[in-house]
């Protein structure tokens, strides 16, 4: 579903240019379970953006589902976004004057749902991440992993074939972080596609493939 | 050093009372390194800023350095808070606009010291957390990790007696967590006190002290 060649990313301030993803390969299959794991500053996120048509490469190709990102215009990259992809943020990027609830109905908004089906719908999500007594708490009257946690229901509640996950556990103690990574094991029996970025080599051990990231180059290792 | 007795902390949404910390009795000495565990949602956040006097309690005593702060107003509350306390936020808290390097110095800058002794202190601690490549970055332009060293070398420059740190190295890898600790070891073998809530049970155990919080009631466990 996914097919990564040679992609290459640079950031420029002023006029140095920082190389940070060299000639990344990577292909991806409908229904993988995929872990990243690597240092801090090492690409990882920069990789997770340009997998979620967040950001586009420098270099190189990028197919999904087939359609090569380079032919698509800014409309298209959001459709196939909205459509197919959830994506939970290292920084969580919750809208602050807004509920619990509203921010995780946010998505189906876009998609046309009716008001009391995306209630509904939102409401079992974050039942389902913990959060059931905490839906009209405002960001700022969340902690941390509350917050986090507002972040996955919301990535999860337009039930996209591909989920991108930016560290969803690093807020998170183990037993609120296992369970979640339990979440994200029952949608990949559902046939969902999960790439996960986690530190933690017990989370990244859950996944059926484990990627290394050292510096912008990546390494499989064999789980 | 730090004498809490019988602290309670409520929060109030509308017409609703939430008490998070019910009865929380704790004495710190100076010198101690102690972690703090718990679920997520458990009140460590809660607790760790009233600990630095960035909130009040709703009931108890909490003693500071021999100071009951209940007879402190706001200027004498910030006057021990920035001499004495050095935070590391959750959510770093940096200033999106400036550099690493210029969010480091601010702390420096309340303490009147002129620009090039400034520079020079920022740039050291910049360069201990492993940042010496970064310290003109925004933090826009840092990784997640990134930002949470800058966050850990603005707490330090003021050479605090007492840090207080909320997750230091929940946006870590493995081996940079581990130098931020040794760097908190290095710390606390000149005498500074050491409060840090985490979530790995591997950092907690390198402290001295292991509380755990768990709907806001704390126990000690024997390290
Ligand atoms: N907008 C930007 N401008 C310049 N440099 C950037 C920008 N964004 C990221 N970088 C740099 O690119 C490198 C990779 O960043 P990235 O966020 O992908 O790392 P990461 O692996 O996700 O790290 P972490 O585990 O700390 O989140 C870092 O060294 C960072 O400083
Ligand atoms: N401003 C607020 N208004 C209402 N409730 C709040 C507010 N701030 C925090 N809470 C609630 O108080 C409880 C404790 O929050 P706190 O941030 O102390 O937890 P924590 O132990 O730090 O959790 P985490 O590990 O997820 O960071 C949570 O249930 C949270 O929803
Ligand atoms: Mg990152
Ligand atoms: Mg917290």
């Amino acid at each position: 579903v996914l097919n990564m060649n040679n992609i290459c990313k640079s950031y420029y301030m002023g006029a140095e240019e920082l190389e940070v993803l060299h000639n990344v390969n990577l292909k991806i299959h409908t229904g993988d379970f995929l872990s990243i794991l690597g240092p801090s500053g090492s690409g990882k996120s920069t990789l997770m953006n340009i997998i979620g048509c967040l950001d586009v490469p420098t270099a190189g190709k990028y197919l999904l589902s087939g359609n090569d990102i380079d032919d698509l215009d800014e409309i298209e990259l959001a459709k196939v976004r909205n459509k197919e992809i959830g994506f939970v943020f290292q920084s969580f990027q919750l809208l602050p004057r807004i509920s619990a609830l509203h921010n995780v109905e946010l998505p189906l908004i876009y998609s046309g749902l009716p008001s009391p089906e995306r209630k509904k719908l939102a409401g079992e999500i974050l039942k389902r991440v913990g959060l059931a007594d905490k839906i009209q708490n405002l960001p700022n009257q969340l902690s941390g992993g509350q917050q986090q946690r507002v972040a996955i229901a919301r990535a999860l509640v337009t039930e996209p074939s591909i989920l991108l996950a930016d560290e969803p556990t690093g807020a998170l103690d183990q037993k609120t972080g296992s369970q979640v990574v339990e979440l994200f094991e029952q949608l990949n029996r559902e046939g969902r596609t999960i790439i996960m970025i986690t530190h933690d080599s017990n989370i990244a051990r859950r996944a059926r493939r484990v990627i290394h990231i050292l510096d912008g180059h990546l390494t499989e290792v064999e789980v």
